[in-house]
Order: C-alpha cells, then sequence, then structure tokens
C-alpha cells in the first residue's frame, strides 16, 4: 500500500508538472521538482518508485511522459463528475474555483434545504436541487463525488442520504468525522491543521 | 529538521486528543491514536519520538500531558491574532468557522477593498478595513498571521503590503505561488489536491 503523504506530494507534483507544460518546459529533474515542493530530490525519486521505472538517472524526465503516467495513478486522465452539498459560504466559494474545471473536475449537481437556493442557477446549466432529489439528480448527472459542505448538524444525515443513493468518496469540509460504509472513501479537509503547521514553522524560523 | 508530514500528523494527534479530553478520557495509545488516523502505530511513535520521550512503553500516554507537549510542539498553546484579507465567499466561510476559536485563532482584523464591503462588520468587534489602512491596522491589533482570501489577480500585490508590514506568516488559498522574503513562511491549501487523493483512494477500491 502507498503512504498517503505519498499521494498527496504526487497531486502536487502533478500541479507542478503542469505549470511547466503550460510554460513550453520539455524536461525537468527530481531535483527542478523537489526545488519547487521545497522537499529532498531523493522524496521525489522515492515516491515515483513506488509506481515503477520513470526517467533514466542523470537524463531526468519527459514533462509531458511523466505527466501521464501521473494522471494514470491518480486516476485524473478523464472527467470526474462532482456535486456540491450545501451551497453556503464555503460552497459557493468552492464550486467558483478556477482550477476545478482545469483539472477535469466538472460540477454537474448541487443540493441544498433553503427555499431562497432551491431552483436557482450556481454555474450555468446547473441549478440547485432540494436535497430531496438527490437520488434521481445522481442518476441523471451521474455524479460519482459530493463535496460536502453542509452545516455541521446535517452533515452525517446527508452523508446516509448520499451513501445509500451510491456515492463514491466524499470530500468532507464539516468538522464532522463520517460514518460511511466500507465501499465509500472519505477525504477531510481541515484548514486549521495547515494554520498549526503554519505556527510549529513560524516558532522554528524565530529559534524556540 | 522534522518532516513537514510529521508536523501535520502531529497537528492531527491534536485534533484526536482534542476529542477525547473532551469525552473525559484519560488514557490512550499510540494504537488508538493511529486507528483513528487511519495509520500505523509505528508512525505515531517515530513522529513524537523526534520530541524527546513520550509515554511508557506499553503503559501508553496520559492525554492531559500528551496533550499539552503537543501544544508546546505546534506553539498552540497561546492565543494567535490573525487576519482575514479578502472578504469575499471563502473568507466570509473561513471567518464563521467554529473551529478557529476553539483552538486559539482569534480573528482581530479583516480587510478587503469592495466599497460596499468596507466599514461593515465581519464578526462582533471585527470591522472590515480598507487594504490600504493594513499597517495601522496591525499595529493596533497586533496579528501575526493572514488568511489570504483575495481574487487571485490581487494575491501577489497584497502579500507585498503584508509582508512590508511585517507579517510572520501567510495560510495562502489563492492558486498563485506567493514570493515573500526569507522571514515569512507560507502556508498553501488547495484542496483540489484532497480532491486528487480521494480519486486515487476510489480506483484503487475498485481494483484497477
Ligand atoms: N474545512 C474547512 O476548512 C472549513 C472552513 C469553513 C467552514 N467549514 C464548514 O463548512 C460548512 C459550511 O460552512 P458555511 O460557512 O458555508 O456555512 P453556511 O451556513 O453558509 O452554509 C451551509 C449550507 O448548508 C445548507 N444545508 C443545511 N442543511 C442541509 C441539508 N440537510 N441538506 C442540504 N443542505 C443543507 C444550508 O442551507 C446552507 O446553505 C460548515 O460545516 C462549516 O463548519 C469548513
Ligand atoms: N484553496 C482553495 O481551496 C480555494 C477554494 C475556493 C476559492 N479559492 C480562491 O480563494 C480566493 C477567494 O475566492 P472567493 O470565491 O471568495 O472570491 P470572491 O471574489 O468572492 O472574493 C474575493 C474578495 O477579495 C477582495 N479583493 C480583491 N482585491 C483585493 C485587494 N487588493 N485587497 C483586499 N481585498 C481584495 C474582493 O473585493 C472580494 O471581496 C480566490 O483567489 C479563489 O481562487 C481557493
Amino acid at each position: 500500500k502507498v503512504p498517503k503523504p505519498t499521494i498527496k506530494r504526487i497531486a502536487m507534483y502533478n500541479r507542478f508538472l503542469t505549470q511547466l507544460k503550460e510554460e513550453g518546459v520539455e524536461k525537468t529533474s527530481s531535483k527542478e521538482i523537489a526545488e519547487a515542493l521545497n522537499i529532498k530530490a531523493s522524496q521525489v525519486r522515492k515516491d515515483l518508485s513506488y509506481f515503477g521505472e520513470f526517467g533514466k538517472r542523470g537524463v531526468g524526465y519527459n514533462v509531458e511522459k511523466l505527466l501521464s503516467k501521473i494522471h494514470i495513478i491518480l486516476g485524473t486522465e478523464r472527467v470526474w463528475n462532482i456535486a456540491i452539498v450545501g451551497v453556503g459560504n464555503l460552497g459557493k466559494a468552492i464550486s467558483h474555483y478556477p482550477e476545478l474545471e482545469k483539472n477535469k473536475f466538472r460540477i454537474v449537481a448541487a443540493f441544498d434545504v433553503d427555499k431562497r437556493k432551491v431552483n436557482s442557477v450556481l454555474l450555468p446549466g446547473v441549478v440547485i436541487k432540494h436535497i430531496n432529489e438527490l437520488k434521481d439528480e445522481m442518476k441523471k448527472t451521474n455524479f460519482e463525488i459530493a463535496i460536502l459542505t453542509v452545516s455541521s448538524n446535517a452533515a452525517q444525515t446527508v452523508t446516509d442520504l448520499l451513501v445509500e443513493a451510491g456515492i463514491k468518496g466524499i470530500l468532507n469540509f464539516t468538522p464532522v468525522t463520517l460514518n460511511v460504509s466500507e465501499d465509500v472513501v472519505v477525504e477531510n479537509v481541515d484548514f486549521v491543521v495547515s494554520l498549526k503547521t503554519l505556527t510549529y514553522e513560524i516558532i522554528s524560523k524565530a529559534g524556540r
């Protein structure tokens, strides 16, 4: 089993390589990738070695080839249909984030319970539906991932609906630990953990 | 130097131990912490070993003691004053997130350029100021961390103002790679990296 930090780093290599490709760069090295992410070059080589042989020692990597291999590893060579569940401040900010479309994550559905929001347009072609229409809408739009941005008190009930409707993955922004069945994957996002990493770095720089 | 994934995990142990303390649990073990985070118990022991001896082998850890040691490691035993810079959808959602106050991160200032938002109240005691008042406001409210949630095209200019005013750390939500001076720490938050980890887990479960 590949450790989770390795997968997270590979997703970051994906972002850096995409930037290189957009700038027309054809070759790169583990040293260059490592410098962009402030890690050691040996870490880059170790991470990639989980997935077979890439590039030749001393010659570096072909950007295009490495990028397409990483897309296959992460499953991001194809489009993923996703739904925003809970269209409050956070749900709205997430749905308009340009990096989603750029990475082939297409928002195809959105849900809420607030009467003022239901039936309004969130994005071109995406009308906010009532949460009770989840099952029908999933069949119609065929989304496999839900971004959960409902208020905390609704998190588990809404998750139960998603699991019952056959969701494959949930990106959970609520501070609630979700209970799901074996076949569903949950990934939690909590920027407070990043804030604590920041405080650690600030006090380390200042010399304890 | 302690690896960054170790610091991230220690921040997550902090969250789990806080939950245990709230439930009145006095003792825990590396096995119990590991299960909550879906990692190996040896990883927990290895992470903590960077910072000296904790708990006795076979006896486990005292929750209260371990929690206070982790607070000292992360620098979270005290209150940190922070500012929200850019009060759009994302800035608003972040400022109302209850986990901030719970973890002693206090929002003391907020900035924007939109005339409709400047001088309005974001939170009790926090009025949104114009970005031009950054320096004066930082002296008055003494914030050390800025949460950057401005539109992408303003990210670097606003960062330059923050660095000049003496900011210590920036939590960057924009997709722009920020240039800062040596003494400033930047931590980037990008949920798209989490989405790619999610797709990896979904295709791994489905068996390639
Ligand atoms: N992880 C993070 O970094 C982070 C940051 C900020 C906020 N949050 C969390 O994200 C969530 C959303 O925050 P927000 O500021 O946008 O809150 P909000 O109150 O603005 O939005 C919540 C939305 O969920 C909807 N909702 C409530 N019950 C529902 C249900 N049963 N089905 C469908 N929709 C329902 C509401 O009508 C509302 O539109 C909260 O749980 C908050 O704690 C997380
Ligand atoms: N990292 C993530 O996970 C994530 C998710 C969603 C959005 N985003 C990013 O976060 C940022 C905010 O997103 P949003 O949806 O809230 O956008 P928004 O347009 O709703 O908010 C941006 C705010 O910044 C203000 N602003 C613009 N220029 C400014 C300046 N010079 N000084 C101070 N304030 C200024 C605007 O007036 C507005 O209020 C964007 O950069 C977006 O790409 C990141």
